[in-house]
């Protein structure tokens, strides 16, 4: 069971979790611990690195217009400075002390929690580009809902022309997301919905076209709207889907069902 | 783009770091 949802996610912080898992195991199992080397200079390396995250971090916050983002990425800023600063309270304790336990624990303390705040940036982060796709999902469904409007040929015309370029959008970014993610569950559901969108699509030309043909001739009007109707459901119910799965970012038993 | 860079910077020098405090540790264990 992957614990990162991202492939993205998963690559950054994989290898430092695996790291402090190992130090807290060392740590617990030798209580009293070897004298610590001069940890100085790697922690001056993440403060850099640290001030750094901070400084992009803020100007991401102020260039986007994502109030969420906005909202959700302080605290994990905050979070990897506080921890940030733990690791230099440490460093000057175990250039007194080698053997300072109050030290390790702080040490410890500030790794798990630049672990955390990292972790909890890069979820803000991503969330704010699911919310991206979701917009274009969305501007999917809205041309969808204004199907029924359609009612003659040159309608048809400019309404397959400005759905052509979003339904090619969505597909393009939905179908780039599922091969970011780690859950093969989620990408499943994603392939699969994306797969009858795309189906989907010139089943619904045609059924407006049969539809634009009864009306003229006045022959088989209802059955063809009744036709159209669910085809412009089918559609929209798979997005919905889509959109769903997009904000998943848990593994979740019962998706196995 | 950037704060990915700049997240992996971080995860780089913080896994760096815990590495070095870990061998200390190993010795002992």
């Amino acid at each position: 069971m992957p614990v990162f949802h991202t492939k993205t996610i998963e690559s950054i912080l994989e290898p430092v979790a695996v790291q402090v898992s190992k130090l807290v195991i060392l740590h617990e199992e030798a209580e009293d611990g070897n004298a610590m080397p001069d940890l100085c200079r790697p922690i001056q390396v993440v403060k850099l690195a640290v001030d750094n995250l901070v400084k992009v971090g803020y100007e991401t916050i102020n260039f986007s217009d994502d109030q969420i983002l906005k909202q959700d990425m302080p605290p994990a800023l905050r979070r990897v400075e506080e921890s940030s600063i733990l690791l230099l309270q440490a460093s000057d304790m175990l250039r007194a002390d080698p053997y300072s336990a109050p030290a390790r624990k702080k040490l410890i303390e500030g790794s798990r929690g630049i672990l955390q705040g990292t972790s909890a940036l890069l979820l803000a982060f991503d969330e704010s580009e699911v919310r991206k796709i979701i917009r274009v999902c969305k501007n999917v469904l809205e041309y969808l809902a204004i199907t029924e409007v359609v009612d003659r040929m040159e309608d048809l015309v400019t309404y397959v022309k400005n759905l052509s370029p979003v339904l090619t959008r969505m597909t393009k970014e939905v179908d780039t997301r599922e091969k970011e993610l780690t859950h093969q569950v989620h990408r499943e559901m994603l392939i699969r919905s994306l797969e009858q969108v795309k189906n989907l699509t010139p089943v619904l030309i045609s059924g407006i076209k049969i539809y634009i043909t009864a009306k003229q001739t006045n022959q088989g009007v209802q059955d063809a709207q009744t036709n159209r109707d669910y085809v412009v459901r089918k559609m929209s119910d798979e997005i919905h889907e889509i959109i769903r799965v997009l904000q998943l970012t848990t593994y979740d038993e019962e998706e196995w069902d | 783009e950037q704060i990915l860079e700049a997240a992996k910077s971080i995860a780089a020098a913080t896994a760096a770091l815990v590495k070095s405090a870990s061998a200390a540790q190993r010795e002992l264990v």
